[in-house]
């Protein structure tokens, strides 16, 4: 049937009343990089090069969960993780606890091709990055005051959030150690 | 959480997923984005990407399941994307998913999920909610 691809910048409680300033930007910027994944398929680029370039571009726009515009951990920091994976070979790689790494889906495929592991995290693959010398920024390049206000609203409501779930109003009870269960709104908004 | 998955004019298929994690996350969390079958799966048959909930996918091994309805099964991807999505609880899981034939599938039991994609046959879609 020929090349095909799918992107998606998040899923979540996202509400119909999203306001233009925050719908057009998100969906311009899927509309570009669809454009740009298209463009390299129709030029006969490999599927794993098209994923790769299109995610980096993700990564790159402040409004989505990745890269630049990673929410916040409860300490106010970026940890980011990324994965990627070669269908025919099974080949794989992944990293995550990344704070400096400016497109972490470009240092996951350097786990999977110039390592024999799999996955990379934390210091380790902070240090593997020096050694490939990818692009790495200050830390700060990647918070944004949107993110910064988000973690505000979600220790006021003392839970943790996916991605786009909408602040609640009123007192919340205090997030539970051992996972809710999975009706419990608190827990995903 | 941002994800691309694509099969190529060689039909060759690769998937890559990217994220922040959660907000108001403990340090040190991981999610299911670098945990190779949850989050994120590719084989011979489909390349998958998902979003979502971290530990819901992680639990429901979301990415592999889709491959492993189509390997074991034998279903086409929207039915296996489909049934791993609705198994999953409501409101935690999206994902987007191709097939080696160039079938294109794009699945949420969220309330919405931004996405796009594109085939050779000429269908593009690019959207938030499902109308």
């Amino acid at each position: 049937m020929g090349w095909a691809l799918a992107l998606h910048g998040g899923a979540g409680d996202v509400p119909r009343t999203l306001p233009p300033e925050s719908r057009e930007p998100r969906l311009a910027t899927l509309r570009r990089c669809l454009g740009l994944g298209t463009a390299a398929l129709r030029d006969g680029r490999a599927a794993l090069d098209v994923v790769e370039l299109v995610v980096r571009e993700l990564e790159d726009c402040p409004h989505f969960n990745a890269g630049r515009g990673s929410v916040l951990t409860a300490d106010g920091t970026v940890e980011m993780e990324a994965c990627v994976m070669e269908g025919a070979t099974l080949r794989c790689g992944a990293v995550s606890g990344l704070s400096t790494v400016a497109n972490p889906v470009s240092l996951a495929r350097l786990v999977m091709e110039k390592t024999p592991h799999i996955y990379l995290a934390f210091d380790g693959a902070e240090a593997f990055a020096r050694f490939q010398g990818v692009e790495t920024k200050d830390p700060s390049h990647f918070i944004t005051e949107q993110n910064i206000e988000r973690l505000r609203q979600a220790k006021e409501a003392n839970r943790v959030q996916i991605d786009y779930t909408q602040p609640m109003k009123g007192p919340q009870q205090a997030p539970q150690e051992t996972p809710a269960p999975v009706d419990d709104n608190s827990q995903t908004g | 959480t941002v994800g691309c998955v694509a099969v190529d004019a060689a039909g060759n298929l690769a998937t890559a997923t990217s994220t922040g994690g959660l907000v108001n996350k403990m340090a040190g969390r991981i999610g299911d984005t670098p945990v190779v079958g949850a989050g994120t799966y590719a084989n011979a048959l489909c390349a998958v990407s998902a979003t979502g909930k971290g530990e819901e996918i992680i639990r429901y091994t979301v990415a592999r399941d889709v491959a492993a309805l189509m390997e074991h099964r034998a279903l086409p991807l929207r039915d296996a994307a489909a049934r791993v999505v609705a198994g999953a609880p409501r409101g935690t899981v999206g994902l987007v998913a191709v097939s080696r034939g160039g079938e294109v599938c794009m699945a949420h039991n969220t309330t919405a999920m931004f996405r796009a994609c594109a085939t050779e046959a000429g269908h593009t879609e690019i959207g938030i909610w499902t109308d």
